[in-house]
């Protein structure tokens, strides 16, 4: 099987409804710094279950879509408390977010993998539209030797050198979780 | 444990030469380098320290603190598939892993990757250089629609072009 | 110890929105974007934050961890020099700090490079681009000599082949 | 003033007495993956004083060039214990390494900063060939403005995002150390 396409709404750079694929045996995301190829990565890695802290998020609600139209030079100066930094978020920037992976099985069937995230930071899964708990989203990633915990098909930016140099126990603990 | 662990240890061991000699191969060395995996703790491996070992061509057996960025990058790309292999997941997903890499082993990185992509295992690869790029069969382009403040994407199949 | 910090801090400030801006316009955006630096305790300043802030053009505000990796780095070259420009040592040695850029953002750190480099302040530049090193005065080239096991040099003037 | 050209002697990768330059205002150092790119900016940074921690080498002995005509595949090999490693350090290996930066004023005298280490990690610095105390060779570099404390002037592999990204008391830090 291969991951398909990916549809997602409102998630950090990416305003509205938009869908992202088909993607081939060997596709390449390109185009200019700032454009949004990073936060496509984080979509995937958000969709299957990743930590938000991966995502460069600290917390999950600073994934939904957040326009710049409501900020004035003079709001970003120093001098402007954190509150009502806050409190300027536009009253028209969505409350959610969600991102759905589409997985194209061998035989052309269609498993729709969804994570959504609201204000709150909570999050919810669904597979095919069924709600379900995230210990059976990643069960049934399991299944098709998605090992979301060892992140071990993810590679970050600016992360690739430290797989060569990580410590024997890290090596050893990753070893494991693929085993 | 210790014999899922051993199991998985053993596949890993038996790849990870194999593939980091495909990466750096070349015409001036045709060998390529020398990687291995060796464990400290053989009482309860999963337990301890597996250490990973890579030598370009002709380097010196060192640490792996002593290799280039560059040099670094290819024995990270080989561990990475290596410990793959053991149990594949059915995609990859690369984010600008070919930032320290010169030429030739950029060319490398996209040789590998044209040969073992396929049905059963897809590579989603973002990258900054041409010279990588131009080997995908599919580009996703990401622009900046500056006018509603919004990443956008155009999607293009580069096999329609073939000729 | 006041004094003197706040001589470099006020020098500094000043500095940092124009350079930021010179690594930041285009034809797209001839302002280029907005950076600068804010006190976190006036009271002692030298005890406390300096915390810089950089927004491309029409980013909204935000902290730096949310910038890509390019633009980060634009930022952080803009915050270099202007730090720089307070008590200017001789030269700079940059290695490999257009890693993350593209190629706009590369002939912009080129063009900024050239513009800057004199008498008083020279630039030596590590880099594996072709489209940086092309604007090099000076080439200097290193490859490893295999028969001796040694890195070797050859220098290169390329304003003799000025046209 | 500028740096005119660097000269050393079995500085890690290079073997022998070579001379690097003439550096103009503007030098670009190019050349493929491992070929001894960042250990000439390593010997700049060692010349005018800087940590071996910034210099990838835990010991300072380690900057010296170590041959690898005497490593069989064998020795490489786990199973070998590190002390039999460290004997088959080869006989013919150099014992010291140094660097010398030739620094050319605006009337075109020359200044050279000299610093050699040896295998008990011992360093000396000279100017001119005069040996002195490090204080005082610091104390000259200060004096055109080389400010290695700071380090404000280099930037290494790998290193120039965190510069944006530093804590508030880091960046405080380095704007007293050049006030
Ligand atoms: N919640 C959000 N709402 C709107 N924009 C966001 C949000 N989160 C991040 N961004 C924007 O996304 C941009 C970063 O995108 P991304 O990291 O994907 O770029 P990139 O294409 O990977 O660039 P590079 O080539 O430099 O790595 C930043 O400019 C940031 O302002
Ligand atoms: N003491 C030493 N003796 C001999 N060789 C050494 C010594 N220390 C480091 N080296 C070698 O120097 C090489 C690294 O050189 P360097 O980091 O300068 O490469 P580079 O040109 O910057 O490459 P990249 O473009 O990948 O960053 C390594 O292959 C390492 O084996
Ligand atoms: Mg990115
Ligand atoms: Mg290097």
């Amino acid at each position: 099987g291969r991951l398909h396409r990916i549809e997602l709404e409102n998630f950090k750079s990416y305003k509205g409804h938009q869908t992202i694929g088909p993607f081939l045996d060997f596709t390449c995301v390109i185009g200019p710094n700032g454009a949004g190829k990073s936060n496509l990565m984080d979509a995937i890695s958000f969709v299957l279950g990743v930590k938000s802290s991966q995502l460069r998020s600290s917390q999950l609600r600073e994934l939904i879509y957040r326009d710049r139209s409501d900020d004035t030079e003079d709001n970003a100066r120093p001098g402007v408390s954190k509150s009502s930094r806050a409190a300027s978020s536009n009253e028209a920037d969505p409350r959610k977010t969600w991102v759905m992976a589409v997985y194209q099985k061998n035989d052309g069937t269609e498993v729709k993998f969804t994570r959504s995230v609201n204000m709150a930071g909570v999050s919810e899964y669904k597979i095919n539209g069924k709600v379900m708990l995230y210990a059976d989203y990643d069960k049934r990633l399991q299944e098709i030797n998605i090992l979301v915990k060892a992140r071990n098909f993810l590679v970050f930016q600016g992360d690739v050198e430290a797989i060569a140099s990580q410590s024997p126990k890290d090596l050893t603990k990753l070893i494991e979780q693929i085993s | 444990r210790y014999d899922r662990f051993q199991k998985a240890f053993a596949h890993i061991s038996e790849k990870i030469d194999e593939i980091y000699k495909s990466l750096t191969r070349s015409t001036a060395f045709p060998m390529g380098g020398t990687a291995y995996l060796s464990l400290e703790d053989t009482e309860e491996p999963y337990l301890d320290g597996i250490r990973y070992h890579a030598m370009p061509p002709l380097k010196r057996f060192r640490d792996m603190d002593q290799l280039s960025g560059g040099e670094k990058t290819m024995a990270a790309l080989a561990l990475l598939f290596a410990i793959h292999s053991f149990r594949p997941s059915p995609f990859f997903v690369l984010d600008e892993v070919d930032a320290a890499l010169d030429n030739m082993n950029v060319a490398r990185i996209g040789q590998y990757l044209q040969d073992h992509a396929s049905a059963d295992l897809q590579f989603i690869v973002i990258s900054l250089k041409s010279s990588l790029y131009e080997r995908g069969q599919g580009l996703v382009g990401i622009y900046r629609d500056q006018g509603v403040n919004s990443s956008r994407t155009l999607t293009l199949a580069l096999d329609q072009f073939e000729e």
